[in-house]
């Protein structure tokens, strides 16, 4: 564990607070795509399997659980919580989630460091995490609204990623035959996708204004 | 690299 994971998993960490937050207190979900929620639940599903067989620590243990039942406990509010699911904006969330599931399937079947049922689904859960804020993006386009809970719930989950970026750089310096391709070119890839939102969203900072 | 340490991370 160095600083630049501990960060990263606390930036992600404050993402869900935050939206949870928003959802809870405000009982709203109104700019929130539950789409890229559904994507993050089925992240976590797929890669949380060893949860049971493979116990790394407490922390990772406890990360974890935090991790798949706040993203499971989002999912529910936005679809059956009476007051939530009716700020759900469903005419604007409509980027199609499920074109992004086959094709990180098929690839996670192709391209993965061992074929094995968990680490292929491990594999599947790195390359829909990269893609699983699109939906999101597409939404706060639609919605052209960052000055919000959402945009910071955006702003610290586009962040973590980049703070691992930082972490595998540290550990490949570090730690001899730490060497990770896939996870590297999926998290790379997962950053660059936020590159759009950070930079509205530092305008927006720099402008000290709502940014459209 | 070890079956661990790239299973280490969340």
């Amino acid at each position: 564990m160095n600083i630049f994971r501990l960060a990263g998993d606390m930036t992600h960490l404050a993402s869900v607070l935050v939206l949870l937050l928003k959802i809870h207190t405000i009982k709203s979900c109104a700019g929130v795509s539950l789409r890229t929620q559904e994507l993050y639940a089925i992240v976590f599903a797929t890669r949380y399997l060893d949860i049971f067989t493979s116990f790394v620590s407490v922390y990772n243990t406890f990360m974890k659980l935090v991790f798949l039942g706040s993203s499971f406990s989002i999912v529910w509010y936005m679809r059956y919580h009476k007051a939530v699911h009716r700020t759900y904006d469903r005419e604007q969330d409509t980027f199609r989630h499920w074109f992004l599931v086959l094709p990180c399937l098929v690839l996670a079947l192709l391209i993965h460091e061992k074929f094995t049922f968990l680490e292929v689904l491990w594999t599947f859960s790195l390359y829909l995490e990269a893609v699983a804020i699109l939906p999101q993006l597409v939404l706060l386009q639609r919605t052209r609204n960052i000055d919000n809970l959402t945009g910071q719930y955006i702003f610290l989950l586009g962040g973590y990623r980049g703070l691992y970026i930082l972490n595998w750089i540290y550990r490949y310096f570090t730690e001899p035959h730490f060497v990770h391709w896939i996870t590297w070119i999926a998290g790379l890839v997962q950053t660059l996708l936020y590159a759009d939102f950070f930079y509205y969203y530092f305008l927006r900072f720099i402008g000290g204004r709502g940014v459209e | 690299s070890t079956e661990s340490d790239s299973k280490d991370e969340l």
